[in-house]
């Protein structure tokens, strides 16, 4: 039982969320689609740049584990912004706007836009 | 992930997920903990898009993710992602991209632009299986009527398999991990057999995105991977999501 994957009894009565398993509400925003794309995330990322700021770290921190000469991050800081004039409108815009609410480099603000098709290998 | 489209007895839609992710990126040894996982449910937000001030569709998005994995479009679908692994995956994909073939779709802007642009189930079910992709996905689909809702496998170029709800054969709800769902799944990560056993357990006419929650609380359908559970019926619009914990003794993914 205790081997992965742990598996327990079907549980029931855990609605409304509470308990060890639950560990917060989610905030609700508002994007409005009729504001150019590089303005659309600014109320979002105003307010959750430092929980940005500090997820982008810990990729910086990953990818130079595995580099440790820090040249994994130079290409993305170098080359990845340079795929963002190929992404499609409004992606390539609002990607822009978040880069530059939140001082993140643009070339990691992509690399975490494409991470799906980066780790489905 | 774990995605399931359920249909009750009245034949009321209801959507649910739970979002894992992080596998294998930084293991806090102390804490017992996936780096990446931990350093994600802070972004987890749910957003209302609207144009001319009415919402268009709502998410659960992490911030600074301009994709969709999470969304309804309410009282038309509801539609979630769950990650498929492949050798042929999104790495040749971008390679392609970079070398300037640019006819596939980045996955969680096609997502997107369905939440955005279709108004219907067909509509969005025909963009999801035919688009050609950069990287391949599982598409959890549900409508609004009575039998839509289905499971899109889909590799980069081609739709393998669309999974529907089927009444004939009793299938009132159709559930996706990570694994096609004609095989077998990994049997170190098995979360379909007891997410499938918490569903028949709790049966048709009991399923409501209340008993959804805990069938998606069960561990291991909740793991150490998993940020968030959302909720959605697509008759209301609700959307409803929980930045989820699991604490010991509980799976890694």
């Amino acid at each position: 039982h205790l081997a992965p994957p742990f598996t327990e009894e079907c549980r029931t009565g855990m609605y409304p969320p509470k308990g060890p398993t639950f560990k917060g509400a989610v905030t609700w925003y508002t994007v409005d689609l009729n504001l150019p794309p590089s303005k659309r995330w600014a109320a979002v990322i105003s307010d959750k740049k430092a929980e940005l700021v500090a997820m982008i770290q810990v990729i910086r921190d990953l990818a130079n584990a595995f580099v440790p000469s820090g040249k994994l991050i130079d290409i993305v800081d170098k080359d990845l912004p340079l795929l963002v004039d190929t992404l499609p409108y409004p992606f390539n815009e609002e990607i822009r706007g978040i880069a530059a609410v939140s001082g993140v480099p643009l070339g990691e603000v992509v690399l975490f836009n494409i991470f799906y098709e980066v780790f489905t290998v | 992930c774990t995605s399931v489209v359920a249909e009750d007895s009245k034949g009321s839609l209801f959507h649910a997920r739970n979002l894992d992710f992080g596998l294998f990126m930084g293991w806090d040894v102390k804490n017992k903990t996936w780096i990446v996982t931990e350093k994600l449910r802070p972004l987890v937000v749910n957003v209302d898009f609207r144009r001319n001030n009415q919402t268009v569709f709502k998410s659960t998005n992490f911030a600074g993710y301009v994709g969709m994995l999470t969304g309804i479009r309410p009282h038309v679908f509801t539609l979630t992602m769950n990650e498929r692994f492949s050798l042929d995956g999104g790495y040749i994909g971008i390679l392609e991209w970079i070398l300037g073939q640019r006819d596939g779709m980045w996955m969680s802007f096609l997502t997107r632009s369905v939440l955005e642009n279709a108004t219907s189930y067909e509509e969005a079910k025909k963009l999801l299986s035919q688009t050609k992709l950069l990287a391949p996905a599982y598409f959890i689909l549900g409508g609004n009527q009575t039998g839509q809702g289905c499971v899109i496998t889909r590799s980069r170029t081609l739709s393998l398999d669309i999974w529907e709800l089927d009444h004939s054969l009793g299938r009132w709800y159709v559930l996706e991990t990570n694994y096609d769902h004609w095989k077998e799944p990994l049997f170190v990560d098995d979360r379909r057999t007891p997410a499938m056993k918490c569903m028949n357990q709790t049966t048709q006419a009991n399923i409501s995105p209340k008993t959804l929650y805990d069938v998606l609380s069960t561990k291991p359908v909740l793991n150490k991977l998993t940020t968030y559970t959302t909720l959605m019926d697509v008759s209301t619009g609700l959307l409803e999501a929980y930045l989820r914990d699991c604490p010991d003794p509980c799976s890694p993914w």
